[in-house]
């Protein structure tokens, strides 16, 4: 659509200099990675990521199109300049100012995780899957902390919803919700097999080991559009690009508030969508 | 010059 075409447009002036086009490395690996877990796949490690994309494409269910998709990001990635990740997620006015644009810039509530019922449901499923780990992986499988077994843990996850009479779908938009469920589980079995050298584990330990997956990559995105918010401050930047319109306008609307709080250095910063970036970079 | 920032989601309108 046209936010392609003015993103592109975007890339052009950053290839030719005439645009700093920056992100910030662990935000930006963070989304990554949330954006993969959600479609099954697991990010063990960020130096890595295409690595971990090809472990993911050896299973034969794996959407190439998806993945091929995901390995040029992770490219244009790299061709970006990335803020100082020395001072990212560190200090404590970091935190105050997130605060600060979540609740009186953004004006958000507190609560920004799924659906209550959802979440509760996927507690549940990932919990009796957790239950069941024994009857699947043998010892030498739960000892490789390295590999990711997709087939194996879909298999689980697959009893799993056909106990609850939820049907198995794992490719298309009917799949979404199974896909999602099957990144948590990667990541319960990861936990899992680091914190529980031998099978069975005892229920309150798969409490504590899914309430850490949930928590971790169970929620949804808007904290993480905050985070980017902070550092474009932090750093003094002139424009962030998003096509979310809503927070846009939210934020613009009401980011001469920022200059109430004392550790915001920059009020300059605008949200912008790609093509409202274009035209200001048309008119320079 | 102009500083913009891109995240992930933005970013993969490219791909």
């Amino acid at each position: 659509g046209p936010e392609q075409e003015a993103m592109q447009v975007i890339w052009g002036y950053h290839k030719k200099d005439r645009l700093r086009l920056v992100t910030s490395g662990e935000a930006m690996e963070m989304d990554m990675v949330i954006a993969f877990n959600t479609e099954g796949c697991c990010v063990t490690d960020t130096y890595m990521i295409t690595e971990n994309i090809e472990a993911f494409e050896t299973w034969d269910r794996v959407d190439r199109d998806l993945t091929a998709k995901w390995k040029q990001v992770v490219d244009l990635f790299d061709q970006l300049e990335v803020l100082d990740r020395e001072r990212e997620g560190t200090q404590g006015a970091e935190d105050t100012l997130f605060s600060f644009i979540r609740e009186e810039v953004l004006c958000e509530g507190g609560n920004d995780t799924l659906p209550q019922n959802r979440a509760k449901d996927d507690v549940e499923i990932l919990h009796n899957c957790a239950r069941h780990f024994q009857e699947w992986y043998g010892e030498d499988r739960w000892r490789d902390l390295r590999r990711i077994e997709y087939d194996l843990n879909w298999k689980i996850l697959e009893s799993e919803l056909l106990q609850r009479s939820i049907e198995p779908v794992f490719e298309g938009e009917e799949g979404a919700q199974n896909r999602c469920l099957l990144g948590l589980l990667n990541r319960v079995v990861g936990f899992s097999k680091k914190s529980c050298p031998m099978l069975p584990m005892n229920p309150r330990h798969i409490d504590f080991v899914v309430e850490a997956v949930m928590k971790k990559y169970g929620g949804d995105r808007r904290e993480h559009e905050v985070r980017h918010i902070v550092h474009c401050i932090e750093h003094d930047v002139d424009f962030l690009i998003t096509v979310d319109e809503d927070l846009t306008a939210r934020f613009n609307g009401k980011r001469h508030e920022l200059s109430k709080h004392p550790a915001c250095c920059s009020i300059k910063l605008t949200l912008v969508t790609p093509s409202q970036l274009v035209n200001r970079l048309i008119a320079q | 010059r102009l500083t913009a920032y891109v995240g992930y989601h933005t970013l993969s309108l490219l791909a």
